[in-house]
């Protein structure tokens, strides 16, 4: 039971794969990545 | 291990001394008045786990809405000890004096309530929330504490700023006592600098000499030890499942367009100030260079919060996406 | 008109010791409340029309008890009789369940199940009828159609501690955490049911069914991005048609979100939540998961 659980438990891996999380990730990433040009 | 035993009994009994509500001092203390003679009496506030729980999660509560409540609690010398606090049913603290009056009869019931079940710790204080803008006492504030000073002594304000709690990761809080009327205090020490919003800087600048801020520290009980200690176990993965850049665009908006306001007005100045320049025997202190500099201090601490948001992210994106069946 | 009230009321008598509810009721409204040639006041009038409406609830003729109920909310307001108020709202919120508008039912059932006192007037209020309001209340919540509204009502109840001891409590549970139910919890669940609670809608389905069926359908909206028909409705133990006419309906109410491709014969589910926050929860899930792990592993000493 305890090899089912760690198994079931690296099937959730990746947490998240969809085209439109990594458009809101890298948007993100970038709004920060200006916050900062800008603070500089 | 019975001594280890007997040892963390006695910790314990000593920690949750502080529990035990001794009504004689108290009433002593009431008679003596010890605050009546020295308007910076009071220099020390301790409050519980329990009451600083129950303020923040109230002040949250309100989202950009500014709450209001009670602290319950006891005076130890200079210090006032807040043991619990409670939501009083009023909005609108920040746009009308004394907004606790609407409350006064659910004051009055509650507190009757909490005697006749045994609690006889006195009302100690108010605490309301400054939804993004900072800890300090307004003028409507200062009028208010004003007034409870007069005639609840001892009586203290608290204000938590639930925003700037989410983006700091620590509580945002401030304690303060209001000077009587009239009272120059003496030159205070610089207090921890602090972001005023532009649409607040009057109103801040205006009052900020009639009251002090006291020294804020925490206690907690065994019971609250033990409990917190379990939820810190669960707490990993509040950590690892939040996003800071998340809960706080609204405000981190807020704080960049306040931002751009203030260093329009500085340049403005500048500009106008341009023309002087030329005689520099009338040139000031610059007082733009300490706005200009607070404005990059303030820039740079946002930008400071974002990376470290960002930071998160980019760890959790390694940690949790990037291992493929 | 002194005389016929007293028979009226001496033959109402004598029809409800006999449970004879409806001829009671009517013979108890032929009564003249608003007659011109006597006064009669307003606590009396209200005691009556409860009465009535009582009597035609217990042959579950909610129509009628409908038209003593109306009258007695214009009178309830003044009235300092708390046995009576308390009557009144049992009758609106029966007749509320009987017309299936079970999430106002279900609410006014609560707010029957919060009183405080335990005597009102002569009338001794046991945990018993209490607990009683209050599962009806959770099973009217549970029949209501499936949405965000119902979700607010379904918290408020499974925080109210009082209803982990009701038998009710694992199906309410289940609903409230959006879990599909299986037929057997389904059947254990319509065996306190009411009649009308049973009763045929016009499309053939029970109330339950279409409850359940409703329930069953948002659940699977928050477990799967999409899904074809021919498996939904295996899933939901209906025919795909019938599964895709339900979720139509369900996403043109706004009660669930989501795109229905009909040349492929596919649901696609959408969740407002943003992408980011989606992966917060996927993450919480993650670690709660790999704590499980490390709690089975010291459970067993490893």
């Amino acid at each position: 039971s305890l090899l089912r659980q760690v198994s079931s438990l690296l099937r959730r891996l990746p947490a998240i794969e969809s085209g439109k999380f990594q458009d809101d990730f890298l948007m993100e990433y970038n709004d920060t990545l200006l916050i900062t040009y800008l603070a500089m | 291990s019975s001594s280890s035993t007997a040892q963390a009994q006695a910790a314990a009994i000593d920690t949750d001394s502080i529990y035990y509500y001794d009504e004689s001092t108290q009433t002593k203390s009431q008679q003596d008045k010890p605050w009546v003679n020295d308007p910076h009496y009071f220099k020390r506030v301790k409050i519980s786990a329990l009451a600083l729980l129950k303020m923040v999660v109230h002040a949250r509560s309100g989202g950009t809405i500014e709450i209001m409540g009670l602290m319950q609690g006891k005076t130890e010398g200079d210090s006032i000890i807040v043991m619990d606090a409670f939501a009083l049913p009023v909005e609108g603290t920040e746009t009308r004096v004394n907004a606790q009056a609407d409350a006064y009869e659910y004051m009055v019931d509650y507190s009757q309530t909490n005697r006749q079940a045994g609690r006889l710790e006195n009302v100690v204080g108010w605490y309301h929330s400054h939804p993004g803008y900072g800890c300090w006492l307004s003028g409507i504030d200062v009028s208010t504490q004003m007034l409870n000073q007069q005639f609840q002594e001892p009586f203290l304000a608290v204000v938590i700023d639930p925003t700037r709690t989410v983006s700091a990761g620590k509580v945002e809080i401030g304690a303060f006592r209001t000077y009587p009327q009239g009272y120059k205090p003496p030159d205070e020490p610089v207090s921890e600098y602090q972001t005023i919003p532009l649409n607040k800087i009057e109103d801040f600048g205006v009052h900020c000499k009639q009251y002090y801020s006291l020294d804020v520290t925490y206690f907690k009980s065994s019971l609250d030890s033990h409990l917190l200690d379990l939820l810190w176990n669960k707490y990993w993965v509040n950590t690892l499942s939040s996003s800071p850049l998340l809960g706080n665009r609204d405000y981190v908006a807020g704080q960049i367009s306040d931002l751009a306001e203030k260093l329009e007005q500085a340049e403005t100045q500048l500009h106008s100030r341009m023309g002087s320049f030329l005689m520099p025997q009338h040139r000031k202190k610059e007082p733009e260079d300490s706005q200009l500099s607070k404005i990059t201090r303030d820039s740079s601490k946002i930008t400071v919060e974002q990376v470290h948001g960002l930071m998160s992210q980019v760890i959790k994106d390694i940690l949790f996406n990037s291992v493929h069946p | 008109e002194e005389q016929v009230l007293i028979i009226r009321e001496k033959l109402a008598e004598l029809y409800e010791a006999e449970q004879e509810w409806s001829k009671a009721a009517r013979m108890l409204s032929g009564i003249d409340l608003d007659s011109s040639i006597r006064l009669l006041d307003e606590s009396y009038k209200l005691s009556k029309c409860v009465k009535i409406a009582s009597l035609y609830l217990e042959d579950d003729d909610a129509v009628n008890a409908e038209t003593f109920t109306n009258k007695a909310s214009f009178l309830v307001n003044n009235s300092k009789q708390e046995v009576l108020v308390l009557q009144y709202k049992v009758c609106a919120a029966r007749i509320l369940d009987m017309k299936r508008k079970f999430l106002d039912a279900a609410l006014k059932y609560y707010e029957i199940s919060q009183i405080e006192k335990r005597q009102i007037g002569d009338e001794w209020i046991d945990e018993e009828a209490l607990e009683q309001a209050l599962t009806a209340a959770v099973t009217c919540t549970i029949l209501a159609p499936a949405g965000p509204q119902r979700s607010r009502v379904l918290a408020n109840f499974y925080k109210d501690e009082r209803c982990s001891k009701l038998k009710i409590y694992p199906i309410l549970e289940k609903v409230y955490l959006e879990r599909i139910l299986r037929k057997p919890e389904i059947d254990s669940f319509a065996e306190d049911l009411k009649e009308h609670q049973k009763a045929l809608l016009p499309d053939n389905f029970t109330v339950l069914d279409r409850a359940m069926i409703e329930h069953n359908l948002l659940s699977a909206s928050k477990l799967y991005t999409n899904i074809s028909f021919e498996e939904l409705g295996a899933l939901l133990g209906i025919a795909p048609p019938k599964a895709e006419k339900i979720a139509s309906k369900m996403i043109y109410e706004d009660r669930m979100k989501g795109s229905i491709d009909q040349v492929e014969a596919f649901i696609h589910f959408d969740d407002d939540k943003e992408e980011l926050q989606q992966w917060d929860q996927h993450i919480v899930g993650l670690c709660q998961s790999l704590n499980d792990v490390l709690d089975t592993m010291s459970k067993k000493g490893l």
